[in-house]
């Protein structure tokens, strides 16, 4: 989290704020409710109040413009710069700003005003960027649900009002994973039109051949209807199609679209309903074969077929040797499979059927 | 050689970014300051959005460029 210079901040827990206008996309109660609920965001969290006041001087004034809208900072027509706020302070300090020509929803069909308030009001308390990309004051917009602060918002906030008093429960998100964390595990594997996609917590790492950088984006944000969380996935080249699995559902991507008909059930593939859930899933290109690894055992799959293989389960310990524990993620490169488990790889040869090499599982990612 | 018009526009995005996020200097200040100015902003930029520092526009720059964003600077008043 960040600051602005000298940490400027309101002297006094009691702020006061106006609505000076509202914009047409919204209904009047809607563009309140997504205020106060902004503010409450940050109340929630540290010892400052917030009073409404109907008319005169507020110590923030929110209010929607557009293009040049009397601050000397012009907006830019839709798209581009969605808000702005200023720190707090006499005058324009604490003042927040939406542009009009953005359209305004209380979903995630356009630019959420709840989510962009929040992020705005936090510079008008005394919040500067974050680079914390899963950070609600990360400078780029992106639509989340739940509780939109996470542990660094929280750790900012309260290092500038302290810690509310009376504290209701809240359950910050997780900061972003650190790629280079020695304990590092992941919780899939999978390639995607000549990418290595990697998904952890709420985030993924993209790795492409010519990118040296893997870069690290929120799942959502790139695919909107799959959860937060992913057990396991694969590529399916032959139909340019990947699978998401978590918990008993599955989800098939096509690029950023999702396949009509998904999510399903896991059960669907031929899996017994007792399975709950897939810890790893790997397509083998040779055989045309997918496997699924949950606990000690794995099942193939026929993708040609769109059956499951007969005599699965199978013990994943008795057919990959070496192999004694569970399975977090699984890649396949040219006749070598990549076993993920906790912070260390395996990287199996299936000629010579034994693990060849040991190493830690964020290798991968240039650590 | 003159750059495509494609890039000049990404060109003229980046400037504008930098200036507006990262404290760019506006103005003309001579060709060799202003690319060594540009360059040092580029980094910048990089460094807080986590991306490979190189003082290039990648695309990877680019991209993050073109993302709907808050208009609050990234860094200094």
């Amino acid at each position: 989290y960040n600051h602005f210079p000298r940490n400027l901040k309101w002297q006094n827990n009691e702020v006061t704020f106006r609505i000076l206008n509202y914009t047409p996309d919204l209904k009047k109660t809607d563009v309140d409710r997504a205020v106060r609920n902004a503010l409450n965001v940050w109340s929630d969290v540290t010892p400052l109040t917030f009073k409404k006041l109907h008319q005169g001087n507020a110590d923030i004034m929110i209010s929607f413009g557009s293009k040049e809208h009397g601050d000397y900072n012009p907006f830019d027509g839709p798209n581009g710069l969605l808000a702005h706020a200023y720190p707090p302070g006499q005058g324009i300090g604490g003042d927040t700003h939406f542009d009009e020509d953005e359209h305004w929803t209380k979903d995630s069909s356009a630019y959420n005003l709840f989510i962009v308030a929040a992020h705005e009001l936090g510079h008008a308390l005394g919040m500067s960027h974050s680079a914390d990309p899963g950070a609600l004051m990360y400078p780029v917009y992106s639509y989340t649900t739940g509780y939109p602060l996470a542990e660094d918002d929280i750790e900012g906030i309260q290092a500038l009002y302290g810690p509310n008093p009376n504290p209701r429960k809240v359950k910050p998100k997780p900061d972003a994973p650190n790629k280079c964390d020695p304990m590092l595990s992941f919780d899939a594997v999978t390639e995607l039109r000549g990418e290595t996609i990697i998904f952890k917590d709420r985030f993924y790492w993209r790795l492409h051949p010519q990118m040296p950088e893997p870069e690290q984006t929120l799942i959502k944000s790139t695919w909107p209807s799959i959860p937060n969380k992913v057990d396991a996935a694969y590529e399916n080249p032959e139909k340019d199609v990947v699978m998401i699995f978590s918990g008993i559902r599955m989800w098939a991507l096509n690029g950023y679209n999702l396949v009509d008909g998904y999510p399903k059930y896991i059960h669907k593939l031929g899996l017994p309903k007792k399975i709950r859930k897939i810890d790893a899933s790997v397509y083998i290109r040779d055989t045309g074969k997918t496997l699924l690894f949950t606990d000690e055992d794995y099942w193939s799959y026929d993708e040609a077929t769109g059956t499951m293989d007969s005599g699965y389960p199978r013990s994943i310990e008795e057919d990959f040797p070496g192999m004694d524990d569970e399975i977090d993620a699984a890649s396949y490169h040219y006749g070598y499979l990549y076993f993920f488990h906790e912070h260390m790889q395996y990287e199996y040869s299936y000629t010579s059927r034994k693990v060849i090499r040991i190493m830690r599982t964020n290798s991968i990612l240039n650590c | 050689v003159p750059l495509p018009s494609e890039d000049k526009d990404d060109l003229l995005l980046a400037e504008k970014y930098l200036r507006r996020f990262y404290g760019l200097p506006a103005g003309l200040q001579g060709r060799q300051r202003s690319s060594v100015a540009f360059q040092s902003k580029i980094k910048e930029m990089q460094k807080f959005f986590k991306l490979k520092v190189t003082g290039n526009l990648d695309d990877n720059t680019l991209d993050l460029m073109k993302q709907a964003r808050c208009g609050v600077p990234d860094i200094g008043e």
